[in-house]
Formats: C-alpha cells, sequence, structure tokens
C-alpha cells in the first residue's frame, strides 16, 4: 500500500519537498505539500506555513508536523466530507516519526488518497489515477473501497 | 486467449469502479 500510493503521489502532484522514498515522507513536508495541491483553500497558505519544513532527524518536530497532517485530515474528513474517520484507519504516528514505518505510513497515503478522490477536483485526480499502470490502480481502487468501507457518516 | 481475457475484465473493472467514483456527489454535507 505505502510504495504504491507513494508512486500515486510522486506521479500527480510535483512537490518541492523529495518524494521518492519512505524516509523522505517521514517529516511530513511533502505530504503537506500534496495536501496543499489537493484543496488549496481548506490546506491554505497559512495551513501549510504551520507545517516546519527544517526537520533533519528530529523525531519531536516531525512528530509535531504529522500531528497537524492527521488534524488537517481529520478537520477536511469531518467538515468537508460529513465523515468521521473510523479508528481502524487512524495511523499511528509515532511509529511514522521514529521508525518510518511503511505500514502506518501507508495509512496516512490512504487518507490523503480519500481526501484526493472526494475533493471538488477529484475529477482530475481521479482521471490522474486512470492513466496510472493497472498494478497501481488495482492497489488505489483497493485503498478506496477499504475507506469507503468504513465511512462513518 | 484467455489472458487477453482476463485483461480486459480487470481494465473493465477499473474503468467501472472510477467511473462510478467519479459521477458520486462530492461529499460536502451542505
Amino acid at each position: 500500500l505505502c510504495s504504491t500510493l507513494l508512486l500515486w503521489s510522486l506521479q500527480t502532484f510535483n512537490t518541492a519537498a523529495p518524494c521518492r522514498d519512505v524516509q523522505d515522507l517521514t517529516n511530513g513536508v511533502a505530504m503537506a505539500q500534496v495536501l496543499h495541491q489537493i484543496d488549496v483553500a481548506w490546506f491554505d497558505a497559512s495551513w501549510l506555513s504551520r507545517i516546519k519544513d527544517d526537520v533533519g532527524d528530529n523525531w519531536r518536530i516531525k512528530s509535531s508536523n504529522l500531528k497537524k497532517i492527521l488534524q488537517g485530515i481529520t478537520d477536511y474528513y469531518h467538515e468537508f466530507l460529513g465523515q468521521q474517520i473510523s479508528e481502524e484507519l487512524i495511523p499511528d504516528l509515532n511509529q511514522i516519526s521514529e521508525n518510518s514505518d511503511p505500514t502506518e505510513l501507508g495509512r496516512l497515503l490512504q487518507l490523503i488518497l480519500g481526501c484526493a478522490v472526494n475533493c471538488e477536483r477529484k475529477q482530475e485526480h481521479i482521471q490522474n489515477i486512470m492513466t496510472l499502470e493497472e498494478s497501481v490502480q488495482h492497489v488505489v481502487m483497493t485503498a478506496i473501497q477499504e475507506l469507503m468501507s468504513k465511512e462513518i457518516m | 486467449d484467455p489472458n487477453m481475457k482476463a485483461g480486459a475484465t480487470s481494465e473493465g473493472v477499473l474503468a467501472n469502479f472510477f467511473n462510478s467514483l467519479l459521477s458520486k456527489k462530492t461529499g460536502s454535507p451542505g
């Protein structure tokens, strides 16, 4: 899930922060930039400015960035989509910031994918997904189906 | 060719899924 969704974000969004592997994503900077591109009105410049980009190996700053991202996503699901995120889908942020855990990072990317396919510009994002390799599309489809099956309205 | 048939079916499943997603109403509760 993680490597496929990484490929999706890499091929879909052009982020200033590197977004090539799991390690690149653990500080949250590239993911915040992706969210900013998904919905610039919600994840606006002011929200983005709260994500620190000078992180280095400091897990406390990583953790703080990841918390802001998850909070932003949770608010988006709740206030824009009218949904609550199921507990099972919420990633363990400590595992990402301290251990670069790809399973938990995959969960966070899955929630970002959910934002992309439900936002105002979802048509553009879904059509982009449909141009990806078939094996990637399958994983993306399964990830979206899992989100949909656990929607709490 | 069974492989071609499987490929076409798989493509169909993907196309159906993503097209249905496109037609789903964007979810602001209002």
